[in-house]
């Protein structure tokens, strides 16, 4: 029997719909309904509100920072985003109620050191791998 | 779509902690700090009096510990330590003017404070020496010892930690390696580490140090003699959940 011609299937394009056709993402760095995209915040540690320089010698406190925003498709270059975030995003997109969008945590840390007195009054300098936000991403 | 105007304000309720609350977040942000709890120097912490040795160079260390996080040139042993002690001299014997040769200065350091699970990686002996008047501008051979083992009726046991060798007009810090001693104040805490040094000159006399220019407890605070440690932390336990 002659197979019936295979209807040729649309060519399947893998670049990701430009931002500006899905509804409500701005390019000024805020996602939809006007929330912040994802990226690092100040967060200041005083050890002086503490009430602590009276046993810590320095610093006075340290800027630990924070990561605060959305993943919001699509996720541009400045968020960093591992691809998965982008799959899982788009996965977001198509079933919201099922699965959540990608979030915004530290992509790299780095340390911070406190130098202190103890209870002999020895001195302390204690170094604190991965206490600092460097920078945020979407995962 | 939603609202393009400005983000709405935070609505989580602003409110300031009460003391438990600041107390119980201050005791978390300890913990995390890898602080054991608040602890309260002996007496008026030294930076309020005029400034001892062990601080001022506890110091110079932070801030290149801080630079070495910048990419800045590493010091030695800090590249690799989480953690980094100075213990104050506590008590100092003299065997040395009144006695027969040969003479020694003896200093013991409190180790309980060591907190335990960190592997020492260095120790140093800082000891300041002045330039000395006799004999002139002669060499002198500096070496330390660990006090292993003391025994009433007989000299004590001694471990060889190491050896320097000046001038008798040098002027400065003299640094001496005690690294070797950390394998035994591992094992034993609560033992005060005893370490013992002797200065003799080139004809193998012995010296007493003090007239070698090398300052003791009656130096000035910012002259006294200190140890530094240098730990790694060992891999930490996973932090129990709270």
């Amino acid at each position: 029997a002659v197979r019936p011609l295979k209807r040729r299937q649309p060519k399947k394009t893998n670049e990701l719909p430009h931002p500006n056709r899905l509804p409500g993402i701005f390019d000024d760095g805020h996602g939809s309904r006007g929330r912040d995209v994802c990226r690092r915040h100040e967060l200041y540690v005083s050890f002086r509100d503490l009430g602590w320089l009276d046993w810590v010698i320095a610093p006075q406190g340290y800027s630990a920072y924070y990561c605060e925003g959305e993943c919001a498709f699509p996720l541009d270059s400045c968020m960093n985003a591992t691809n998965h975030a982008i799959l899982q995003s788009l996965v977001h997109l198509m079933k919201p109620d099922v699965v959540p969008k990608a979030c915004c945590a530290p992509t790299k840390l780095s340390a911070t050191s406190v130098l202190y007195y103890d209870s002999s009054n020895n001195v302390i300098l204690r170094k604190h791998r991965n206490m600092v936000v460097k920078a945020c991403g979407c995962h | 779509g939603g609202g393009h105007g400005p983000r709405p304000p935070h609505t989580c309720p602003q409110r300031r902690l009460g003391a438990r609350e600041r107390r119980d977040m201050q005791r978390e942000i300890l913990a995390v700090l890898g602080l054991p709890g608040r602890p309260r120097p002996r007496a008026p912490p030294a930076a309020s009096r005029q400034p001892a040795s062990a601080p001022l160079f506890m110091l110079d260390l932070y801030h290149a510990m801080a630079d070495d996080d910048d990419g800045g040139p590493p010091r030695p042993h800090l590249g690799r330590a989480d953690l980094v002690m100075s213990f104050v001299n506590m008590v100092e014997h003299d065997h040395t003017l009144d006695y027969q040769e040969p003479h020694w200065k003896e200093f013991l350091f409190d180790l309980t404070q060591i907190p335990a699970g960190e592997a020492v990686t260095a120790a140093e002996f800082r000891i300041y020496k002045e330039p000395s008047t006799h004999p002139l501008n002669t060499t002198l051979h500096v070496s330390m010892f660990e006090v292993a083992q003391e025994h009433s009726n007989r000299e004590s046991d001694l471990f060889f930690l190491d050896l320097q060798t000046l001038r008798s007009g040098d002027e400065g810090w003299l640094v001496l390696d005690v690294t070797a001693a950390s394998d035994r104040w591992l094992l034993n805490h609560n033992k005060d580490l005893g370490l013992r040094l002797y200065v003799e000159t080139e004809d193998g006399h012995s010296m007493d140090p003090g007239l070698a220019g090398l300052l003791g407890q009656q130096a000035p605070r910012s002259r006294q003699p200190f140890m530094v440690t240098f730990f790694r932390a060992s891999p930490s336990p996973v932090r129990a959940p709270r």
